[in-house]
C-alpha cells in the first residue's frame, strides 16, 4: 500500500459526505446504497464514521461528470479513466468524481460496479494512494469482484489503519472474514490449487488469483480469476484444458464450470457425475488432459480415473492407484499439467515430471519451476 | 511484440499515459546527451509498478496494461 503522506489525512474521525448528483445508469437508491456500502468498507476496519448531508459542503463531495467537469483533470469518454478523487483537505480535498461516460451498475458486470469504483476512490479521499498489489482494492486497474462477498483485502486494511488505526469497536457477535492476502509467486512453500494450459498459455491457480505465463513474456502476470471469468469460482480444486473442445474446466467441490476463451459455456456449472465420476466422489484434487490419448485423468485422493473426451464416458478399469502408474508418487496430488509432452504431477510444494506413457519419473522440481522465480 | 509492430499512435498514447499517471515531463535537450530517455525510464517505472517484465520499451504486455480501465489518480505519489 502507499499513502499520500502522513499530513494528508483527516484529523478527525467523523467525516461527512454528500451525493451532489446522480448517474442516469442507476436508480437513486442504488447509487445511495452503493456509496454508503463503499464507505462502510473503510469504516469497518477503522474508527472512521461517515455521515451523509444533503446540502452545503461535505468533506467528501461525490459527483458524476463528463469530459471537463470543473477541475484540471477532464475525463476521457468511455473506458480509460473511470473516476478520480482528491487527497484529504479543504475545498476539493477528499472529493470523488465519477466519469458519467462509463456505464455504472449496481451489481451486474455488464458495466463497472459503482460500489467497487467508489470504494477505491474513497480510499483516495481518506489518504491512500495506489498500491502495486494486484489483489488490493487500491490497485489502480479496475477488476470485477462480487460485491456481495467483497472483503477489504489485507493490503488495504494495513494501509488505512496506518493512517487512522483500528476499529476499536468490536462486535463479538459478528465473526469477521479474514482480509484476503495476495499470494507470493516465489514462495517456495506455496501449494497451488490447480494448473492448466489455455491456448498456449499456462495458468497457475491460487486462492482467488491465477498467474498467467506465456512464452513471449518473462514475467508471469497475476490476475484475479474473476477479472478474467467474472462468474468463476475461486479457491478451486482442479482445472484442465480440453484441447478437443477448446474449453477450460474449473472444478470446485461437486461442481464443474466450463469456459471457451473468456466466455462461460452455457449449461455450466454441471456436477462431477456429469463426467461419469461416481456419486461417492465429492471433489477431485487434480485433472490432467493427455494430448496423445485424448483422455483426461481425474485424481481423487490416492486414485485416479480416466475419462474419454471423445466418447464422453469414463474408461473401464478405473479408478487405479496413483502410485501404480506414477512411480515414487506417494503424496497427495494437488495439481496436474501436461506441457510439451511431459506430464507434471504436483504434490505439495513439489512437481514430479513423468512420461505418462511409461510412468517413468524424470525429475522432481519445485512448484515455481514454470513461474520464473 | 517486436518493436516494429508499435505504431506512432501507440507511442503517442503511451506518452500520454506516462504523463498522466507517472509524471513524465517534457524532455529538454538531446536524449543522447542524457543517456536513457525519460520515456524509457518512466516505462520501466510503470512496468515495475504493474509487475510486468521491465524492458523500458513498449511491448504487448505494457500496451495491454495501458488500455485497461482504471482510476484517474496518478500512480506516482504526487497528489500533494
Amino acid at each position: 500500500f502507499s499513502t499520500f503522506g502522513k499530513n494528508l489525512k483527516w484529523e478527525k474521525n467523523r467525516i461527512t459526505y454528500r451525493i451532489v448528483n446522480y448517474t442516469p445508469d442507476m436508480s437513486a437508491p442504488e447509487v445511495d446504497d452503493s456509496v454508503e456500502k463503499a464507505l462502510q468498507v473503510w469504516a469497518k476496519v477503522t474508527p472512521l464514521r461517515f455521515t451523509r448531508i444533503h446540502s452545503g459542503t461535505a468533506d467528501i463531495m461525490i459527483s458524476f461528470g463528463r469530459q471537463a467537469h470543473g477541475d484540471f483533470y477532464p475525463f476521457d469518454g468511455p473506458d480509460g479513466t473511470l473516476a478520480h478523487a482528491f487527497a484529504p483537505g479543504t475545498g476539493i480535498g477528499g472529493d470523488a468524481h465519477f466519469d458519467d461516460d462509463e456505464h455504472f451498475t449496481f451489481r451486474s458486470n455488464r458495466g463497472y460496479i459503482l460500489f467497487l469504483v467508489a470504494a477505491h476512490e474513497f480510499g483516495h479521499s481518506l489518504g491512500l494512494s495506489h498500491s502495486d498489489d494486484p489483489g488490493a482494492l487500491m490497485y489502480p486497474v479496475y477488476s470485477y469482484r462480487n460485491p456481495d462477498t467483497f472483503v477489504l483485502p489485507r493490503d488495504d486494511v494495513n494501509g488505512i489503519q496506518s493512517l487512522y488505526g483500528r476499529n476499536s469497536v468490536k462486535d463479538p457477535s459478528v465473526d469477521k472474514p479474514q482480509p484476503p492476502t495476495t499470494p507470493d509467486v516465489c514462495d517456495s512453500t506455496m501449494v497451488l490449487d490447480a494448473v492448466a494450459t489455455l491456448r498456449g498459455e499456462m495458468l497457475f491457480f491460487k486462492d482467488s488469483f491465477f498467474w498467467r505465463s506465456f512464452p513471449q513474456s518473462n514475467t508471469p502476470q497475476l490476475s484475479l480469476i474473476t477479472n478474467f471469468w467474472p462468474k468463476a469460482p475461486t479457491h478451486i480444486d482442479a482445472a484442465y484444458e480440453s484441447q478437443q473442445s477448446d474449453r477450460v474446466f474449473l472444478f470446485k467441490d461437486r461442481r464443474v464450470w466450463a469456459f471457451a476463451g473468456y466466455n462461460r459455456v452455457r449449461g455450466y456449472p454441471k456436477t462431477l457425475s456429469s463426467f461419469g465420476l461416481p456419486r461417492s466422489v465429492k471433489k477431485i484434487d487434480a485433472a490432467l488432459y493427455d494430448v496423445e490419448s485424448g483422455k483426461t485423468l481425474f485424481f481423487v485422493d490416492r486414485s485416479y480415473y480416466s475419462y474419454d473426451e471423445t466418447r464422453k464416458t469414463m474408461d473401464q478399469g478405473f479408478p487405479k492407484r496413483v502410485d501404480q502408474t506414477f512411480s515414487g508418487l506417494t503424496g497427495k496430488v494437488t495439481a496436474a499439467l501436461q506441457y510439451r509432452g511431459y506430464t507434471y504431477i504436483y504434490s505439495g510444494p513439489y512437481m514430479f515430471e513423468y512420461s505418462l506413457r511409461t510412468g517413468r519419473l524424470f525429475r522432481v522440481l519445485r512448484n515455481s519451476y514454470f513461474l520464473r522465480c | 511484440v517486436p518493436v516494429s509492430q508499435v505504431t506512432e499512435q501507440d507511442e503517442h498514447d503511451a506518452e500520454s499515459y506516462l504523463k498522466r499517471f507517472f509524471n513524465l515531463t517534457e524532455e529538454k535537450g538531446p536524449t543522447s546527451r542524457r543517456g536513457v530517455s525519460a520515456v524509457s525510464s518512466k516505462l520501466s517505472e510503470m512496468q515495475r509498478f504493474f509487475g510486468l517484465h521491465i524492458t523500458g520499451t513498449l511491448d504487448a504486455d505494457t500496451m495491454t496494461m495501458m488500455k485497461k480501465p482504471r482510476c484517474g489518480v496518478p500512480d506516482t505519489n504526487i497528489a500533494s
